[in-house]
């Protein structure tokens, strides 16, 4: 594993730390959109269907375990909390994220490497995962205050997407035949939905001021 | 192999 991956694989982590974080201890999902975590919940439960049939590392198995088990304990939080619920920006959050699943589920049945039940599901969470922020940053152009929390949140999510880029330049160079163009380009087309959000995330750290998106 | 090379990545 190279440091890219590692650090990409860290600031994933991060990111999953700190939206817990806030909807732990402050019993707040005050400018977190639902609807992408419910994404993300599907993402990882079809990518990481291997988990009980293939074993890669120790590190790999405790890393899936705990992104699923932190994408369904989120949704169930927003859902069911009592607390929770009650901060949860339901009229602001209103992308309708089902329309997402069809489209890419029959792209990954179209365009994949192999055409397996557990290939085409992989392909899917890939395709579902590129997307799966549009909600929430809709949801954030709608919040007057967004809060510092819910800015890193997305700081880091869209950080370990980049690294991940890295990741796969530097394993291009130093692997033989190391050529994925599915993960690649539904990677780069994630990370380039982030674009916008950085500029202004970065434009409100060097002046101080508090991150606003512009509707 | 290719498979694992792939699916190593979270």
């Amino acid at each position: 594993m190279n440091i890219f991956r590692l650090a990409g694989d860290m600031t994933h982590l991060a990111s999953v730390l700190v939206l817990l974080l806030k909807i732990h201890t402050i019993k707040s999902c005050a400018g977190i959109s639902l609807k992408t975590q419910e994404l993300f919940a599907i993402v990882f439960a079809s990518r990481y269907l291997d988990i009980f049939t293939d074993f890669i590392s120790l590190y790999n198995t405790l890393m899936k375990l705990i992104f699923l088990g932190s994408s369904f304990s989120i949704v169930w939080y927003i859902r069911r909390h009592k607390l929770v619920r009650r901060s949860y920006d339901k009229d602001q959050d209103t992308f309708r994220h089902y329309f997402l699943l069809l489209p890419c589920f029959i792209l990954a049945l179209l365009i994949n490497e192999k055409f397996t039940f557990k290939e085409v599901m992989w392909t899917f969470s890939l395709y579902l995962e590129a997307v799966a922020i549009l909600p929430q940053l809709v949801l954030l152009q709608r919040t007057k205050n967004i809060d510092n929390l819910t800015g890193q949140y997305v700081f880091l999510l869209g950080a370990y997407r980049g690294l991940y880029i890295l990741n796969w330049i530097y394993r291009y160079f130093t692997e033989p035949h190391y050529v994925h163009w599915i993960p690649w380009i539904s990677g780069l087309v994630q990370t380039l939905l982030y674009a916008d959000f950085f500029y202004y995330y970065f434009e409100s750290w060097k002046n101080n001021k508090k991150l606003q998106l512009p509707a | 192999d290719e498979a694992v090379e792939k699916h190593d990545e979270l």
